[in-house]
């Protein structure tokens, strides 16, 4: 069995160089193994 | 090598009561011979899959993705009836062990499957069938969750597949290299998943409601309150990201899904579709494959946004449970031949609000059949 997670959350573009600073990031990898409860992503409080 | 002595001495004994002629001799190896025969090319046969698993998984360590290539044996499951062979799977491991066999039965399971039994909840000998072992729940403090108010936590034990963020119109999902499948087909037409356009932002402001549907306009109000507000900075300006996860449960992992976050349930889907296997061959071989396979998907709404979770079922496991509606059932007999039936929906009351679940709430678990 699988499961998908699809979820939105902020991200920061900068006005003067056009790049996105992403607010929220991962912090896994493909093939990790994950449990209940453990991270999968934080983001900066703004 | 019971097996083959008893049929050996089987057919010594015809050979001496037809008077050991020379016909007899002929016929003396004939049933082994094809026996042997075939045990040697099942043999072959399951070492060639281990070895071509071997490689791949060797390929993967080495970074390398994984490539679609559909095979004879999809098709052929194509053809298979797997919601049927499921539900019967699902009859068998509901038998009911004697209280002494159970522990060993349990125990086996553990050591084919890694699973570690000093989790579960309760004594082996109290877990009538494996169906019920399997769905076991844990012992209290086994899954600490993640107290950072600023984490999404894992909903699932499981394996990391994918991971990244949906970007342009009809975002896509890759099932392995050289496949994608359309996020809205997984999640249903009539999701009110938000679409980007590529290059297109947008701010904390009105504009919000132009990327969702009418359906949602009435509760989106709420989270343009709870969200972050638009920070004094003026060289950067917000916008929302869509990201997505896919994880994988092995047959001896934790089956019961979790909250990653706390949020509002506002609808939830059910897809009738197939039953293929979700293991890795079959991700690599058969099309479409979580978009076909019976599924629930549950949208509702976070302080960040959007959220969805959607629970994909297999031929083993079959059946998804929901806590938070306990009368709802899958892996139901079709009522139609046709595989494209619309999904079933259900929008929890009251509307706009749903059902709020926390970080870690016991969302829905994975049944075997």
């Amino acid at each position: 069995s699988t499961v998908v997670l699809v979820f939105q959350a902020t991200t920061l573009k900068s006005l003067e160089s056009n790049d996105t600073l992403s607010e929220f990031s991962f912090s896994i990898k493909r093939g990790d193994k994950i449990r209940v409860g453990e991270a999968l992503g934080r983001w900066q409080d703004s | 090598p019971s097996f083959v002595k008893k049929l050996f001495t089987t057919s010594q004994a015809r050979a001496s009561s037809s008077g050991g002629t020379n016909n007899g001799q002929g016929n003396i190896f004939l049933v082994p011979g094809a026996t042997v025969a075939t045990l040697l090319m099942l043999g072959a046969l399951h070492a060639r899959r281990l070895y071509d698993d071997k490689k791949v998984e060797e390929a993967r360590e080495k970074g390398a993705d994984i490539e679609f290539k559909p095979d004879v044996k999809a098709t052929f499951l194509r053809m298979l009836p797997l919601r049927s062979i499921s539900r019967f799977w699902g009859f068998l491991t509901s038998v009911e062990f004697p209280v002494w066999m159970r522990p060993y039965v349990y125990k086996a399971w553990a050591r084919a499957f890694h699973s570690n039994l000093e989790e579960a909840a309760l004594p082996l000998d109290e877990y009538a069938s494996l169906r019920e072992f399997f769905v076991r729940t844990l012992k209290q403090g086994s899954r600490p969750i993640d107290q950072d108010p600023n984490c999404l936590v894992s909903p699932v034990d499981g394996t990391i597949l994918r991971f990244g963020e949906l970007k342009g119109v009809g975002a896509m999902i890759e099932q392995v290299k050289g496949f994608s499948y359309s996020v809205s087909s997984l999640l249903g037409a009539s999701t009110f998943l938000p679409t980007i356009a590529e290059g297109e932002m947008h701010e904390e402001t009105g504009e919000q409601e132009s990327i969702l549907t009418d359906n949602t306009k009435k509760s989106w109000w709420r989270i343009s309150l709870a969200s972050p507000k638009v920070q004094d900075n003026m060289l950067a300006r917000p916008m929302k990201g869509l990201y997505y996860c896919v994880i994988y449960l092995k047959p001896g992992d934790y089956h019961r899904i979790h909250s990653p976050v706390d949020w509002n349930v506002l609808v939830r889907r059910h897809f009738s579709g197939r039953l293929f296997p979700l293991n890795e061959r079959a991700t690599r071989t058969i099309r479409n494959l979580y978009v076909e396979n019976e599924r629930v998907v549950l949208e509702g709404l976070w302080q960040e946004g959007y959220m969805a979770i959607a629970a994909i079922g297999a031929t083993n496991i079959g059946s998804i449970e929901l806590f938070i509606e306990p009368e709802f059932k899958t892996n139901r007999p079709r009522k139609k031949l046709l595989h494209s039936e619309p999904p079933e929906q259900r929008v929890y009351e009251p509307e706009g609000v749903g059902m709020m679940l926390k970080k870690g709430d016991e969302v829905a678990a994975f049944n075997m059949g």
